[in-house]
């Protein structure tokens, strides 16, 4: 049984995708088969793997509006345990194409079980809203990481996402819990960084991880490479921070 | 006849809603009658200028939804030419909503003819999608301001929404032109800044703004203060740099 993780924020650039790259990357480091699904019609997570997302066969697309094999989609990268379902800009139409169909909000969950028993872990990347796409990630998920940016917009958002995700838990899906939030882009020269910082702690304790993501150049220039960061620069303070985080999650099984 | 602008990039993050904030003021400061329409349903650019979105009488929900007239909604702001239609989490529900609705990509353009003559140029602030929202505002608008933030991803994003602006173009507002990129969040410390800047000036050519935004963290901790940037350090970078941008809107009436 694959632990499948959301990572979700409506808020846009807290570095939902970074989180979902990186966090994978870790996790197949240490052996864990994982598969990163890409849910965004920007293909940020495919492209920051190095895959040219026009040129892609298929994509999640395919799987959820035409019934395409999931397992048929999965494209192996630089890392044995790591593979990606990809997307591109046809996942724009899905929003509108699912809102006629039954059960429009369950899509992803049933196409993961086909692959459930292969992966130890299954990492899905949204887009910043909060429409049907991220809805069908939080149905399929068993808990959510909510990357949160070290800035004053960011804070504003979690009120919001947590509304939506309290919505999913009473309708549908009530096991969804949340794994944790991750503090993104901290820095340290930078007031407003700490005061974010000690008010997410403040307000939400023990939700909140132990690793904090530094901003470090280094990871805004790996996906120019097309690789993760610990292909790009394995020393980097970026590197380490997202080990440190994969540790979290591999010691506490499933969150809180 | 009001300029009417949409600031839209369906990358997250990038900077729409504090270019939003600062164009607005700025033009206000230049005694131009400003409208400011938050589209956004994080309602970022309602509380950046001091309001609370969740205690907000009406919000621009109310008017695209409910048929409440605009002018009943439009708050005053510290500087004396500058308005806002505030937006808050009310208006998630709007895009399912408006997808049974005949017209409802033009809802927006039809209200906005009651403020017409009142101003001379109406800003709005779209949310990181491509959605009904968002295509309300590229179909109310003459023309459209996309900032770039100079970071790879953001590079990815333009194609899309390049692609996006000429769908709206044959089908919905022919008169749509593209005003401007502008590069937000430069560092000129960093390598990967530069790369962004001359990519995009090469390719674009005289379509990307002279002005570039440079990252200023004056510039995020403005919101926290519910402020403008030029209200709360007018001799910051941030300040400066979005002073000069308003100056290039305004000397080139309305884009190529
Ligand atoms: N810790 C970090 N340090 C420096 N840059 C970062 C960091 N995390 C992310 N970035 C950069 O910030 C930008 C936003 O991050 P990212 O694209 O991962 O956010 P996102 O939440 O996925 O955005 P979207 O809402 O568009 O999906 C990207 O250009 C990324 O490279
Ligand atoms: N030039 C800048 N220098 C430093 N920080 C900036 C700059 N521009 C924006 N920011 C900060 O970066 C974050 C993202 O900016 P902003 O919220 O304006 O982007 P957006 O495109 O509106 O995001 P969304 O996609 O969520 O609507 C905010 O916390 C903002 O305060
Ligand atoms: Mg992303
Ligand atoms: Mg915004």
């Amino acid at each position: 049984m694959a632990e499948i993780i959301a990572i979700c924020n409506q808020k846009g650039g807290v570095g939902k995708t970074t989180t979902s790259i990186n966090l994978s990357a870790a996790l197949a480091a240490a052996e864990k088969r994982t598969l990163l699904i890409d849910l965004d019609s920007q293909g940020n997570a495919t492209t920051g793997l190095g895959f040219d997302k026009h040129k892609v066969e298929y994509s999640i697309y395919n799987a959820l509006i035409d019934g395409v094999d999931i397992t048929s989609i999965l494209l192996s990268t630089d890392l044995k345990y790591l593979k990606v379902v990809p997307s591109n800009t046809s996942l724009v139409g899905a929003e509108v194409e699912l809102v006629g169909v039954v059960s429009r909000e369950t899509r992803l969950k049933h196409l993961l079980q086909a692959v459930d028993d292969e992966f130890d872990y299954i990492i899905i990347d949204t887009p910043p809203s909060l429409g049907l796409l991220t809805l069908n990630a939080l149905s399929a998920a068993n808990s959510v990481i909510v990357p949160v940016q070290c800035e004053y917009y960011a804070l504003e958002g979690i009120a919001d996402l947590q509304r939506t995700i309290s919505l999913v838990q009473d309708r549908i899906n009530p096991e969804l819990k949340i794994f944790g939030i991750v503090l993104t882009m901290f820095d340290s020269r930078n007031n407003l960084s700490h005061q974010v910082l000690t008010e997410v702690k403040t307000h939400f304790k023990e939700v909140v991880f132990h690793s904090v993501i530094p901003r470090n150049v280094r990871l805004s220039e790996a996906p120019s490479y097309g690789k993760p960061i610990l292909l790009y620069d394995v020393n980097s303070k970026g590197a380490v921070s997202y080990f440190e985080l994969a540790k979290e999650v591999l010691m506490s099984e499933g969150g809180s």
